[in-house]
């Protein structure tokens, strides 16, 4: 479902040239839960943005449903991102101006979705993730842990196919990352692809499969040890 | 040496209060190495802030080395924060416009410290924290853990007496995890006061007391636990 072959992605600014990722081969089919982990640096988010089409490879081919995601425009890429796959980013990107509740109903606006429906499954993702008493703040006025949530409750706002998800508990205790991998499990038991960076054993469990970077390349994949 | 004494803090915003620590009772003595661990939202980040003078309580006493910190000047707080105090914040802050390297000499700017010298300090604490490849990138040419470490670095600069560390492991691998870790357990042999923000269990145990935090109330601080 997910293609990755020969993937390369460097950054040039100036004179500062990094090869984030030197040279990706990756296959991950509908309805697996991956973990990536890999020390930092490594090019875990690198590899999460080329996955959820926020940036292009530099070389090597990407496809999705064997659709070539390299040819996309920039129009089909933002609809691609908005009706299929849910980010949860490493430093939250929320938006500074917006309430908690517009936070997640943003994703809703884009689609068409009616003020009405935002509303009530924008509230709905804030109830699972415990933050019922925060919808009319703003992102300033929330906890690291609090931000987190909106994020990922943001990620879910239009039900999409695969979930990506950047170090979602890494400002998270315990009993809450609990809870938010258990709604991340259900999401997969019905069908939901997830895609998640971790740097914690007992979040990288919830997987089925564990993917290992180092310094721009796949350096093990459980999936190549079970075959 | 750090006192806090029926310390409360609410926030209030129009018709929103929220009372984010209600009773905080607190003695910290010199050199200690403190935990402090709780479920996201229960007031940890906002004691910190307390802690760190970058926030005043609603109501209680604060006193470091016995002056009444409630009394100082803006100014004066300023000094303080510059001169006794290195915090790591929990969203870094890093200054978007100013290189990895000048954001780690800032601190030392304000201290007077020269050129020469604040170079060479900024230097080698980023090699300390492996970003050496690193000093003249931008923080949005970072990956997470690298923004993290830059922003250890800089709260390392001027030497401090006290270390306020937000999840400075959050964003981190394992491996990377230890080597800040063994970083900041050399400045605690050498008599720095750390207070870390933790929800990690492995974390945490670094720390000779462990205190904490729900509902913006202090339950259980391992220190009465063994008097
Ligand atoms: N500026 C603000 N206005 C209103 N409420 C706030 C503000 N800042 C924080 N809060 C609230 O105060 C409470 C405590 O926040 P704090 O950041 O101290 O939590 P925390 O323990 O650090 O959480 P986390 O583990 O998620 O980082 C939270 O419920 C939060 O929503
Ligand atoms: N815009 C950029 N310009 C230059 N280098 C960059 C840029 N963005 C990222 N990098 C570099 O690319 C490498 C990979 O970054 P990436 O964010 O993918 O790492 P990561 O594995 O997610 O790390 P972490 O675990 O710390 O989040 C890093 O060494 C980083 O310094
Ligand atoms: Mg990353
Ligand atoms: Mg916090």
């Amino acid at each position: 479902m997910i293609h990755l072959e020969n993937i390369a992605k460097s950054y040039v600014n100036g004179d500062i040239r990094v090869e984030a990722l030197k040279n990706i081969h990756l296959h991950i089919e509908k309805g697996e839960f991956v973990a990536i982990m890999g020390p930092s640096g490594s090019g875990k988010s690198t590899l999460m943005n080329i996955l959820g089409c926020l940036d292009v490879p530099s070389s090597g081919v990407f496809t999705i449903h064997q659709q070539r995601i390299n040819d996309f425009s920039e129009v089909e890429l933002a609809e691609l991102r908005n009706q299929t796959i849910g980010f949860v980013f490493q430093t939250f990107h929320l938006l500074a101006r917006l309430s908690v509740l517009k936070n997640v109903e943003l994703p809703m606006l884009y689609r068409g979705v009616s003020p009405k429906e935002r509303r009530k499954r924008a509230m709905e993702l804030l109830g699972k993730v415990g933050l019922s008493d925060r919808l009319q703040h703003n992102p300033s006025q929330l906890s690291g842990g609090q931000k987190q949530r909106v994020a990922i409750a943001r990620a879910l706002a239009n039900d999409p196919d695969i979930i990506l998800a950047d170090e979602p508990t890494g400002n998270l205790d315990t009993m809450t990352s609990m809870e938010i991998m258990d709604i991340l499990s259900d999401l997969n038991k019905q069908g939901v692809t997830i895609i998640l960076v971790t740097h914690e054993e007992e979040i990288a469990t919830f997987a089925s499969r564990v993917i290992t970077v180092r310094d721009g390349n796949i350096i093990e994949d459980t999936k190549d040890a079970l075959t």
